[in-house]
């Protein structure tokens, strides 16, 4: 693509395209955009992060990441969308300039940019990581149990055979410490979500314990506030509540290790499942994906951006 | 590359928790070679797996022995990506 107004949202991209176009982002609007590099994966691929920002040190700041599972392509598509979404609104919409003016924006759009990869020229359906386990012939670990928030517990596996394999130790993916790292200098980020697909659910912590969360509540009556206006659009219904009560139990999760870092708004969507392709949907649902994604999304950015804590 | 011919998907739906306790059961049959896209949790919620074509026989009797309802979501996996593939292209040169 020429420029961020020719690129094509309604296709599935490369690693390579993704990243030109993040560099296009950034030189078009560099006032707004830069991008940061967190880290590099197993392979020595660069984690690259948008921050957008309008100015000021280390601002309150808000965490998107997407496609931590490599195969999940509508997320990582919806952020591509998301980054042009935030530029085209910016200085336009009211509630998006206001965020902007406030806090910071920082967009992981490739979060396991290996198994992204992977996914586009070995193996169509591969979710976890390219790091190579000592001791067995299988490779990867599922960057979702790897997380310092009871790791290693039931939700998880110890075989690294298994999709949900947690790894060797927490923080064992270089593309889970990239973040955990990131977060902890940053000391800052006020809300932190976490994008999968599919099965149309917002989720917050627990997942490893029944325990509800302090701030259940309120949690709670964000994902009522941002599931009614994703649904409004489309008509795309959700489930939410916490992790363990809504789906199942899963140890050393992103968002349980994030809201236990002090992250209050720690949230987790898993985007549409138009019911008939699981994961590898149409390129067709991108675009709807991602604009009723983002009515959610803006709800939990105005609360965060509304609500300091 | 890793080709998904005669893979498919099926959508299982669960009635109670001892059926929810067989998926799981299934789960652990490293020998079929199963990729659970959705993992059994409750009653109400489907499962979906990737079944290989050398399993899909045995998948189904175990199902049908056990009298759980499934769908085929995906009727052959590698026509799809083929599909995803063809259009990527398609739009790469437009």
């Amino acid at each position: 693509a020429l420029s961020v107004e020719t690129f094509n949202y309604a296709t599935y991209h490369t690693l390579n395209e993704i990243y030109d176009f993040m560099d296009l982002l950034v030189a078009e609007r560099p006032n707004l955009v830069s991008k940061i590099e967190i880290g590099y994966s197993t392979e020595g691929l660069p984690l690259n992060v948008l921050k957008f920002s309008t100015g000021g040190p280390n601002r309150p700041a808000i965490w998107i990441d997407t496609g931590i599972h490599s195969r999940e392509w509508v997320t990582q598509a919806t952020g591509v969308w998301f980054a042009k979404k935030i530029i085209s609104d910016y200085g336009k919409d009211e509630s998006l300039t206001a965020i902007l003016d406030k806090m910071d924006i920082f967009l992981e759009i490739i979060t396991n940019p290996d198994g992204f990869v992977f996914t586009h020229t070995q193996n169509r359906m591969w979710r976890k990581t390219r790091s190579i386990n000592a001791g067995s012939s299988c490779r990867g670990v599922d960057p979702n149990r790897n997380w310092d928030a009871g790791f290693g517990g039931l939700g998880s596996s110890r075989n690294p055979c298994s999709e949900t394999y947690h790894g060797p130790h927490a923080n064992s993916e270089p593309e889970v410490k990239a973040i955990v790292d990131f977060v902890k200098q940053h000391g800052n980020i006020k809300a932190f979500i976490s994008i999968h697909s599919y099965s149309q659910l917002l989720l917050y912590p627990y997942g490893y314990t029944k325990t509800p969360v302090p701030d259940q509540k309120e949690l709670d009556s964000i994902a009522t506030a941002a599931v009614t206006a994703l649904s409004s659009l489309y008509g795309t219904s959700y489930r939410y509540g916490s992790i363990i009560t809504t789906i199942y139990q899963a140890s050393g999760g992103t968002i349980d290790w994030t809201y236990n870092q002090g992250i209050k708004y720690s949230f987790t969507f898993e985007l549409r499942d138009a019911g008939r392709y699981g994961f590898m949907l149409p390129a067709n649902q991108i675009i709807p994906t991602a604009q009723e994604t983002w009515k959610a999304l803006m709800v939990i950015m105005e609360h965060a951006r509304d609500h300091p804590y | 590359t890793e080709v998904f011919v005669g893979h498919q998907v099926l959508r299982i739906s669960m009635a109670n928790e001892a059926q929810v306790e067989k998926m799981r059961e299934l789960e652990t049959m490293d020998h079929l070679q199963l990729d659970f896209w959705a993992s059994p949790s409750h009653p109400e919620r489907p499962v979906d797996v990737r079944v290989p074509f050398t399993s899909l026989q045995a998948v189904k009797v175990f199902l049908e022995q056990n009298n759980i309802q499934y769908f085929i979501l995906i009727k052959d996996l590698q026509r799809l990506v083929d599909d995803e593939k063809a259009q990527m292209v398609r739009q790469r040169s437009r």
